[in-house]
This record gives C-alpha cells, structure tokens and sequence, in this order.
C-alpha cells in the first residue's frame, strides 16, 4: 500500500511560522 | 614530419634544439672601435723560418673598404675573405677592451671561442649573466699572470665541489701565433659530473647564460720580437711609427642550444623579435619552466634521456578549469598525483571532483563525468529532519513515522497530523 504524500494544506503554521514553506 | 618530442605512439620523451653558434649574426656591443677618427695601426706578421714583418694599415670606419665594426665578430667566417673588428689603438685608450653579446634569451652554451687578427692578448676574462645583464659572474680566465691579473691560481683542479667556479690558465696566451690564435673555451670539460650532465643541476646551472662579456685586459708585449732590420728600425725609430697594440678578432662563437630544459624542440621568433621555446609536454614560458594551467598534477621537471617528465593534467572529471598543486598530497600518493582541483562545478566536490557536494546525491545511472551526475536531494521540507541526503543513495533523513526517498509520505501505521513538527501520528 503506497500512501499519499504529505497534504501541506493539512498542517497549521499558526505556531511555526519560521518553518512554513514560501509556496504552502 | 613527425614531432621530436613524442614518440610514434604518442608518448612524450626528451626533445632539444639544434646546436648552433647562438652569436652568430648578433650584435656585438664593443667598448673600442678603430677608425674615429682615421687611425694607422702596425702589425707583425710571420714568415717562414724569417723574422717576422712589420706592416701597417688605416682604419677608417667611414670607409667600408678600411673598417673594422662590432658586426665583423659574427658574421660568416670565411677564410677566403677574413674581416676582423679592430679596437682602437691602445696607446690612447685603456688596456681593458670589452665586448657584450646579448643573446635575449637563455642559453645552454658548450663553447665561447674567439678567432684573433691581433697576437691573443696577454690577459683576458670571459664573464657570464643569466639575468640579461643584470649580474655578472666570472666563466674563464686567460693569463701567464692569473695570480697577479685575477688573483687566481694557474690551472686549479677541478672537483665536484668547484664545478661552478670560474678557472684560470696560462694555456692560450703565447705570443704566437702573430695572427690566428684561437682562444676557446669549453664549459664543461674538465667539470667532473660532465658526464652526467642529466642529473647535475650545478652543471645545467652553469652552462646557463643570456650574456656572454669578453673583457681584454692586457695586450701582448711585441716590442722583443725579432724583426728584420728596415721594419725594425722603423718599428723603433721613426717618430709616429711606434708599434701599435690593440685587439682584432675575426670571429666570436658562442656554441650552444636554446635553452627548452627537454620540453621543446625549437626556438622560435615572436612578432616583437623575442626568441622563445615552442614548448610542448603540457609546458609553458620562455624555457618551458613551467607548467601549462590545469597541468598541476606533478611538479614541473626538466626532461632527462630516460623520461620526458611531461605536465600531466590533473583528474577533475570534466567539472573544473582549474587546480593547484599540493606536494602533501603527492608525497602521501607516492609521488603520483598532487593536483587539487578547485572550483568543481556541476554540485561536485572533492581533490577531483568525484563526488556530489552537500545537498546533492550521485545518480549511478550517469558517468560521474556527466554534468548531471550529481541530483539534488529535494528533501520535503516538512518531512525530511534535514537537508543533506546520502550522496550515494539519495535518501533523506526522515522524521519519525515519516518514510520515501524524499520523506514524503507517512510510514504504514501512520497518518498526517496538522503539526508541522511532528507530521506523522501513529494511528492510534
């Protein structure tokens, strides 16, 4: 069983802000 | 035509320029020239089983017919028509008469030889510069008085300790003959490692020169010579017919090889008249001292009869232009290989650019010449613990419960959670 790759609209930012990627 | 300085196969081996007499047709610069203003000058000339003669002659340099330039040194030699350079009178001027040859490049010289019109003179020097004239260094002495003359002793030995130091004789330096002595100077006879010439830097040192300067410092005594009687009264007595001392020379030769050091076969003019190597065996400059950019791998080396030692260029697998030359490094190889390559291109890293830098890993299915031998590891930014992948594999280092090349996707018995520290839950 092959799983999705990782959805970045899934995760919240609100608290690494420094972390999120410029296109998510 | 094939090349001197390869064999048949493509191998490099040890290539020289001709031999030549490097002084011929060259400036001569001369401290002392008969003929300005129109001089008389006498000499003695030999007879058979007579006394010898007593005759005299005009210089007058504005007159081809009676002139004895500088340029007469080095033209052809012909003994059907000799033509001399004559110094001035010595009477009237100082003993000491010089003449300079600039060769205007270096030069591995075996003989300096000077043909004389004059009886040889008594004292002489010949004097050798490696640096176009800057300095100077003694090469020969001539002398029946070298202790007096030069402060040397008559005919030193000549030890492996000595090789490079200049010697002085009484050899060449009689009266006789009047006209036609020669003076000539071998550079390394005598010199012990002649023989091993290869592996004798002192030697290739010292047959090294730009310049050769002649330096006449004393003028054989004629006036005890025999002569016949009218030629001799007139040689005493008359007034204004007082014999005349000076210095004739119909030819100067310096015998010899552009200097390449085994890397070339000739010498060439440039445009601007400068005579170079056309240096080969990956060397460059004027002597081919050194190596070309890019052929740093092993240090330069004159060739030798038993191996060309041709540059070699350094290994940097099509992804540099440039490298340097580190003796640590070739020592610690057995003396094969120093070259370090700088600058690797294409994500490549290392002495020879064989492996991908940080961040970039190496495809196997490319040479690691291709350009795109090196991916980068485009570990996820959320999934991957870092940046840097294995550089033979690829695979990034993931995260817990995070698992693919890239670290892109959870692991089985994982799901996606909303934190971005920790992007991959156990399903509960």
């Amino acid at each position: 069983e092959v799983m999705p790759t990782l959805d970045m609209t899934l995760f919240d930012w609100t608290d690494y802000e420094d972390m999120k990627p410029a296109d998510s | 035509p094939t090349d001197p300085c390869y064999e048949e196969t493509g191998a490099a081996r040890r290539c020289i320029p001709e031999f030549i007499n490097a002084a011929f047709g060259q400036e001569v610069s001369v401290s002392s020239v008969c003929g300005r203003p129109v001089s008389r000058s006498c000499s003695l000339v030999e007879r058979d089983d007579r006394p010898a003669v007593r005759t005299c002659q005009i210089c007058d340099a504005s007159d081809p017919r009676n002139a004895h330039p500088a340029s007469y040194l080095t033209d052809l030699n012909s003994a059907h028509n000799l033509t001399c350079w004559q110094s001035e009178n010595l009477q009237s001027s100082p003993l000491n008469v010089t003449l300079t040859l600039s060769l205007g490049k270096k030069f591995e010289i075996t003989y300096v030889s000077l043909q004389f019109c004059s009886p040889r003179p008594e004292s002489l020097a010949i004097y050798k510069s490696m640096d176009y004239g800057r300095t100077w260094t003694p090469y020969q002495f001539y002398s029946s008085q070298c202790r007096r003359m030069y402060n040397r002793p008559n005919k030193a030995a000549i030890t492996k300790q000595n090789e490079q130091e200049a010697l002085c004789t009484d050899g060449h330096t009689d009266l006789y003959p009047l006209s036609g002595g020669l003076i000539a100077f071998s550079t390394l006879d005598g010199r012990p490692s002649g023989k091993d010439f290869d592996s004798s830097p002192v030697l290739q040192d010292w047959v090294t020169v730009t310049d050769i300067r002649v330096v006449f410092s004393r003028p054989q005594h004629t006036r005890a010579l025999p002569m016949s009687g009218r030629e001799s009264e007139d040689a005493l007595g008359a007034p204004g017919s007082l014999p005349t001392y000076y210095y004739a020379v119909g030819d100067f030769q310096v015998g010899g090889r552009c200097k390449c050091n085994g890397h070339a076969s000739r010498c060439v003019r440039e445009k601007d008249g400068k005579l170079l190597c056309e240096c080969k065996h990956n060397t460059e400059g004027p002597e081919c001292d050194r190596c070309k950019p890019f052929h740093y791998d092993r240090p330069w080396q004159r060739a030798t009869g038993k191996e060309a030692n041709e540059c070699l260029p350094c290994n940097c697998n099509l992804h540099a232009r440039r490298c340097r030359f580190n003796m640590e490094l070739y020592k610690l190889s057995g003396r094969k290989s120093g070259g370090v390559c700088m600058n690797c291109r294409h994500n490549t890293a290392g002495r020879h650019c064989h492996y991908c830098k940080e961040g970039f890993y190496r495809d196997m299915g490319k040479a690691i010449t291709h350009r795109r031998a090196c991916k980068a590891c485009d570990c996820h930014p959320v999934g991957a613990a870092g940046k840097t992948c294995n550089q033979t594999t690829g695979q990034c280092p993931c995260k817990d419960g995070v698992t693919g090349i890239t670290c892109n996707r959870c692991a089985k018995g994982y799901q996606q959670s909303r934190s971005p520290v920790a992007p991959c839950i156990k399903i509960p």
